[in-house]
């Protein structure tokens, strides 16, 4: 199964 | 007071059309040392970063920080008044409530005037950490373009595999499959500039998926840069990078579609 991911999985709100 | 100028104001036009369908608004931090821009698409699948270095405007002015809350459909409307060749000068009071938008001809026998009404913007910022990729492609614009735009007719996910020789772009759907292969440019090529090439570095072979829909969006910065650099790595977003001289870069990052 192939899941998108979010972008705030990789990054840190700052 | 803030205030700058670019003699190309189509540049400023061709910015904000570069982002405006990614990101409906976004506040435009202003600084001593330039204009900065983040925003995440609707479904936070992808991101995009504007850097913009006082260096590549004829005029620039920021004696304290300056948060200009913008729509961008709006702005471009006002953009869309400017002529091709036309000066932008924008400005803005510390604490006011609009920005206001110049557009002057080359021989100044056209000066229009636009106050753009700002919005109170809260949206938290992403820190993007620096990163080592696995592999760095440049590419011409117009290629990537033209690849992601011809291959989303095929399949909505593709495959981008890096090796040392190639970088190659693989698609499948209901239709069947494709791939498509650019070779690294042999550095001694002597003919054509730069700008035609397609050079990779690579710390070692990377395989990654991403939703073309989104590419295709990012694309749309083409006119900006002849040149296109993606960055890939393992389980990371992939980043795409417009340079535009000196006036600074557009980055747009895609979480990538991970096998679970």
């Amino acid at each position: 199964r192939i899941i998108q991911n979010e972008i705030e999985t990789f990054f840190q709100f700052k | 007071m803030f205030e700058c100028a670019l003699i190309q104001g189509e540049l400023f036009r061709k910015l904000i059309a570069s982002v405006q369908d990614l990101v409906q608004d976004g506040n435009f931090m202003c600084d001593a040392n330039g204009i900065s821009l983040q925003g995440m698409d609707s479904s936070h699948v992808a991101l995009v970063a504007l850097a913009l270095k006082k260096e590549g405007f004829v005029e620039y002015r920021c004696d304290r920080d300056v948060t200009l809350g913008i729509n961008f459909a709006n702005l471009a409307k006002m953009l869309k008044c400017m002529g091709a060749k036309d000066r932008l000068s924008i400005r803005a009071q510390d604490e006011g409530d609009s920005a206001s938008f110049v557009f002057e001809s080359e021989d100044s026998s056209r000066v229009s005037n636009f106050e753009l009404k700002l919005m109170q913007i809260d949206q938290e910022q992403l820190g993007v950490p620096e990163t080592q990729y696995k592999a760095v492609i440049r590419m011409p614009s117009s290629e990537f373009q033209r690849i992601c735009k011809d291959l989303s007719a095929i399949g909505d996910t593709v495959s981008i595999s890096v090796t040392k020789e190639a970088v190659k772009f693989s698609v499948g759907g209901d239709i069947g499959s494709g791939d498509m292969s650019l070779r690294q440019s042999e550095s001694g090529d002597v003919d054509g500039d730069d700008s035609e090439k397609v050079m990779i570095e690579l710390e070692e072979p990377v395989q990654q998926n991403f939703a073309l829909r989104y590419l295709n969006n990012f694309t749309k910065a083409t006119a900006l840069s002849k040149t296109v650099t993606l960055s890939l790595g393992t389980d990371m977003p992939l980043v795409t990078e417009y340079k535009m001289d000196n006036l600074g870069s557009i980055r747009y990052y895609l979480a990538p579609k991970i096998d679970e």
